[in-house]
């Protein structure tokens, strides 16, 4: 789904 | 990584170098939020449990661990340093932060990615950090004298938090599959609380005044 992507922000 | 992102972090980077001079070099922490500071050690060490599970990138895991360690050393300082700990408003900063805590928590547990121990608690340190600057908000209020210094850690945060949001815009028409609707609700939300203290910093600025809040 759209909300699984990476959290590569901090 | 965009522009966005890259000064978002930076001027990230440097409200928390800012803080560390005032307290290594003018040993002082007049004027910052205990409680702040506590609610921001709590926010980074929840959402950045996933150093021990996910591996992004070099720079993400060394500004993770910069955060980390910075925002706990600043707890310590404040509750612990001999001489630090002396410069600290402790009877100004009576916000009672720990209620903020709670509703976080709850909040979390109703909304997020998905329901694992790892998301639930990235949820709660969004909502947390959403709010984590009210007491320092409240604090510069009350202080009727607010130094440069503070002054510019708060504007330096302010600004990190306005980039952050550039940095969404710009990802969600750059990027496929960018979407964060918890990230993007609780970020706005954060950076309007700071939309008062940019006005009055600027009107200082402008008019070459002691920045001063309306009580």
């Amino acid at each position: 789904t759209k909300d699984s992507a990476v959290k590569d922000e901090l | 990584m965009n522009i966005f992102r890259l000064a978002g972090d930076m001027t990230h980077l440097f409200s928390v170098l800012v803080l560390l001079l005032k307290i290594h070099t003018i040993k002082s922490c007049a004027g910052i939020s205990l409680k702040t500071q506590e609610l921001y050690a709590i926010v980074f060490t929840t959402r950045y449990l996933d150093l021990f599970t996910t591996y992004i990138s070099l720079y993400n895991t060394i500004m993770k661990l910069i955060f980390l360690g910075s925002s706990i050393s600043i707890v310590w300082y404040m509750r612990h340093h001999k001489v630090v700990r002396r410069s600290y408003d402790k009877d100004q900063d009576t916000f009672r932060h720990y209620l903020l805590m709670l509703p976080c928590l709850l909040l979390a547990l109703l909304i997020n990615e998905k329901f694992t121990f790892l998301e639930v608690m990235w949820a709660f340190s969004l909502y947390l950090e959403a709010v984590a600057i009210l007491p320092q908000l409240v604090l510069l209020q009350r202080t009727r004298n607010i130094d440069n210094l503070t002054g510019q850690y708060v504007l330096l945060l302010g600004a990190y938090r306005a980039l952050y949001v550039l940095n969404w815009i710009y990802r969600y028409f750059t990027e496929e599959n960018y979407v964060h609707w918890i990230t993007w609700v609780s970020g706005i939300v954060q950076t309007l609380l700071y939309a008062d203290f940019f006005y009055y910093y600027f009107q200082s600025w402008k008019n070459n005044v002691k920045l001063q809040l309306p009580a």
